[in-house]
């Protein structure tokens, strides 16, 4: 080797002109393809193009019928079990998933008559005391990420991010200007200045009732949270009474807008006890800092609803916040109101369901913009305020309480990416124009298939 | 199944979890 080293002549030559020419076009293609993979990939409308990347065994995964082999587990674990098999059975699955059997509901889990229901269990009252701190978490997992939103870009894990638009949607072009957010002057309810007592339908009832705190002789109101002194509020779980109606809103307006963008539906929710609805309500708006009985500028309000309902803009020292909250098979599968806020409207994403374990969730890019999910958007004390929940191959069925027309997981071919169709609660609340939430309100939740 | 919350917020927000932490309902996930 080292005689051929040494002694083997050297003899230059040039390279014929088209093996250099194919050389530099291998080079620019191979840089091309790179940058294809790195950038973002756009329509013919400027919007990101969501497509299935990531490994080659993702690609395998995407190929299976995840949505049909949602549903059949769904159905097969809405079997109703036999009675003496159903404790055995629930606590092998407490075992293999760490359930706590401890804070369930129903200590006798004959009780559940499938597995199907002990996953959506409800816990204990009490079973999960409330933080008074502005943001609590919304369910029982593990905080997967967090950190603060730049240039409309949401960070999946460390280096793959997705577009705030592709999560969201955006807003349909030419929709109508939203509706003032603000009711100028509600009869029903007066908040006197000191803040001390609202009065709702006549009725006086202390701040302490509404928004929680001290003990009251006032008259009590389900759904209102009740803490003690020194250990926090306990959990709410407010069922909603009434049913979601969903309509469309205006035929010909929904009649133009482009198949990519969905259908606009309007989903009101009508009360059954308005007057605990309203002190629900001004619970909430109090919470939210909103003195829904006092004159709001008109302009101001709309320019706050505009900019709010986006998630795009934000208000002069402020900046947009996201994290993104994994519950593994074995947790309690309820979510709750992670402050006080307002619905104001819901999009259904149809979409895949792949598994959004970290695992996936380090190799798939987009996987929270590919798999169904269903949008809630709307404002809280300090502006645009959004919650997802996005499902996953064991749990396709998101539930919200508050909006019985929503069905996700159904049969049928799934729309393109990005498409969605749109519900607004402008009806739910008479003082709030959207749907009024507690901290740690129970909203819904994910159910088997 | 995941839950994305994306939020306004003021610019001193401050979470108070770290990545990979185990939450319950009702934990504090952060505050001004």
């Amino acid at each position: 080797i080292v005689n051929a080293w040494t002694e083997t002549p050297t003899k230059w030559y040039p390279l014929p002109l088209a093996v250099g020419a194919i050389l530099l076009v291998a080079i620019q293609y191979r840089k091309k393809v790179k940058r294809a993979r790195q950038e973002v990939e756009l329509n013919e409308d400027g919007l990101e193009v969501i497509k299935l990347r990531g490994p080659w065994h993702v690609h395998v995964i995407g190929a299976l019928p995840l949505r049909n082999m949602s549903r059949l587990w769904g159905y097969v674990n809405s079997l109703e079990l036999p009675v003496w098999i159903r404790p055995y059975g629930f606590r092998l699955y407490a075992f293999a998933f760490g359930c706590n059997l401890d804070e369930v509901e129903h200590a006798d889990l004959r009780e559940y008559p499938s597995l199907g229901a002990f996953f959506y269990r409800r816990l204990k009252p009490g079973a999960r005391p409330v933080d008074h701190a502005i943001l609590v978490s919304p369910a029982d997992g593990r905080m997967l990420h967090f950190g603060r939103i730049t240039e409309s870009r949401v960070e999946q894990v460390k280096g793959i991010t997705y577009s705030l638009d592709a999560l969201l949607g955006i807003e349909r072009p030419g929709s109508p200007a939203p509706l003032p957010v603000a009711v100028a002057h509600n009869r029903d309810m007066e908040v006197v200045d000191d803040h001390e007592f609202a009065i709702v339908n006549g009725i006086e009832y202390s701040l302490d009732q509404l928004i929680g705190g001290t003990s009251s002789s006032t008259p009590s109101s389900p759904g209102t949270r009740t803490p003690s002194s020194d250990e926090g509020s306990t959990l709410v779980n407010r069922s909603t009474s009434g049913s979601s109606t969903a309509t469309p809103s205006e035929a010909s307006d929904a009649d133009d807008v482009p198949k990519k963008f969905g259908a606009q539906t309007d989903a009101s929710v009508g009360p059954e006890n308005m007057e605990e609805t309203l002190v629900h309500d001004a619970s909430v708006a109090l919470q939210m800092g909103v003195k829904p009985a006092l004159e709001i500028d008109v302009k101001a309000a709309l320019d706050r609803r505009r900019s709010v309902t986006s998630g795009k803009h934000v208000r002069p020292g402020n900046a947009l916040f996201f994290s993104v909250i994994y519950l593994a098979p074995g947790d309690y599968h309820r979510y709750h109101s992670p402050t006080a806020w307002v619905v104001e409207k819901r999009r259904h994403f149809v979409g895949e369901l792949f598994s959004v374990s970290p695992y996936m969730a380090k190799r798939l890019e987009n996987l929270f913009v590919l798999n169904e999910r269903v949008a809630l958007l709307g404002r809280w004390k300090h502006g645009f305020f959004g919650m997802v929940p996005v499902g996953a191959t064991n749990v396709g069925s998101i539930v919200v309480n508050f909006d019985t027309e929503l069905r996700t997981n159904i049969r049928g071919r799934p729309p393109p990416p990005g498409t969605y169709t749109e519900a607004v609660y402008s009806g739910a609340s008479p003082i709030l124009r959207g749907q009024p939430l507690a901290p740690a309100e129970e909203m819904g939740g994910f159910r088997l298939g | 199944s995941t839950i994305v919350l994306v939020f306004e917020a003021p610019e001193d927000f401050e979470f108070s979890v770290h990545a990979g932490q185990k939450v319950r309902v009702g934990q504090r996930l952060g505050d001004i």
